[in-house]
């Protein structure tokens, strides 16, 4: 997964993401493509979540699929979920929870829809995303309304770590942050970097340039787009728009 | 096949804007539903491509692991399923329900995230 949180010259923040998905699940030698990948775009939908015919926030989900990974609460804060790997991770929660019955701990996407139904503030969400107990590592990416609202919470199952806009770090730039699979203070792996050219994109755009435009086309260059990248979604929080579009990486393309 | 060219070769400049044919659908979920009937009719619309993926990963599972281990999996999901917490328990019963996957695959479905960061 690719998530930008970006910031233009006026303040206004904008954010999108890759969700990529389904490496090593089934290759497809005649058509280039991963059998879970292409299984999953037929089941990309954008949901209006609604309470009293108002909708409180809207999400893009896999039909079926109940958690949150990609959603929108107008005039509060936008979000995203990149996998983190880790030893210590899903498996190793999913045990506790089966022998230990540790039931105190939190499922990552059940998580974030209670963030999305209940998080009143851009700093509500951010202290609920950082300060429960999970069962896997995470990165979340959560944007605000107000000029240099975004972080991205890098998540162990206790403890957290994170990352503002504006407060340049090495992984992101001065006016945007780019999330992928990997910690923010380390190098990203040279057979996985799609964070350098994310970076390398941002910034020849510049931030005079920061809007949908720019996000969707750097979201659109290779190898941030690859063959396991499902949709790409763009969110705007001041407006509440949130747009979501099925993803082809045609040859030739990254397979992952 | 692959082409693994210099990632600075070039910034996509002309994709945006994307094609509203490739815009993904929009639905209502409306949370003043009982859990169990908040998916009903998207899944039910969408029940051939659900049953396609879960089918898929099922095979998946079942070719790496082998069928002892699966088994063992599929008996702890079924006992995962009945302690997620409400309103998500419920919801993934009336997904079952909706679609005709029995609880274990639709409580594998909406932990993957749990499992796959392993």
């Amino acid at each position: 997964c690719t998530s930008i949180v970006a910031q233009d010259t006026s303040g206004h923040l904008y954010h999108g993401r890759n969700l990529d998905f389904g490496l090593f699940m089934g290759w497809n030698p005649k058509t280039h493509t991963w059998t879970i990948a292409e299984l999953l775009k037929p089941l990309v939908v954008q949901l209006e979540w609604q309470k009293g015919g108002k909708t409180v926030y809207e999400s893009v989900n896999y039909v079926g699929y109940v958690g949150i990974i990609t959603a929108v609460k107008k005039g509060l804060f936008t979000f995203s979920l990149d996998e983190r790997f880790g030893l210590n991770g899903g498996f190793v929660g999913l045990l506790e929870w089966i022998i230990f019955k540790d039931y105190k701990q939190k499922w990552v996407s059940f998580l974030t829809r209670e963030v999305m139904e209940e998080a009143k503030t851009y700093k509500e969400a951010k202290f609920m995303l950082s300060h429960t107990r999970l069962l896997a590592p995470v990165y979340f990416i959560l944007g605000g309304v107000k000029s240099g609202e975004g972080s991205i919470i890098t998540r162990w199952r206790d403890n957290f770590h994170t990352d503002d806009l504006l407060d340049r770090m090495s992984g992101s730039g001065s006016w945007f942050l780019v999330e992928t699979n990997y910690d923010q203070w380390k190098t990203p792996p040279f057979f996985d970097d799609r964070r350098t050219p994310a970076v390398h994109c941002l910034n020849k755009g510049g931030q005079k340039n920061a809007s949908p435009k720019l996000l969707y086309n750097v979201l659109s260059t290779r190898p941030v787009l690859n063959k396991l990248t499902t949709y790409t979604s763009l969110m705007d929080v001041n407006r509440g728009t949130l747009g979501a579009w099925l993803r082809k990486c045609e040859d030739p393309c990254w397979p992952w | 096949k692959f082409s693994f060219t210099d990632p600075f070769e070039s910034c996509e400049t002309n994709a945006f804007p994307p094609k509203q044919s490739d815009a993904a659908p929009r639905y209502i979920i409306n949370l003043d539903l009982p859990p169990q009937e908040r998916w009903t009719k998207l899944v039910t619309e969408k029940k051939n491509d659900v049953l396609a993926l879960i089918g898929d990963i099922r095979n998946l599972t079942l070719s790496l692991v082998g069928e002892k281990v699966f088994k063992v999996i599929i008996d702890n999901l079924d006992k995962i399923a009945t302690t997620l917490p409400y309103p998500f328990n419920e919801e993934i019963i009336g997904i079952s329900k909706a679609s005709g996957l029995n609880i274990s695959e639709a409580t594998l479905y909406n932990i993957f995230y749990e499992v796959f960061t392993f």
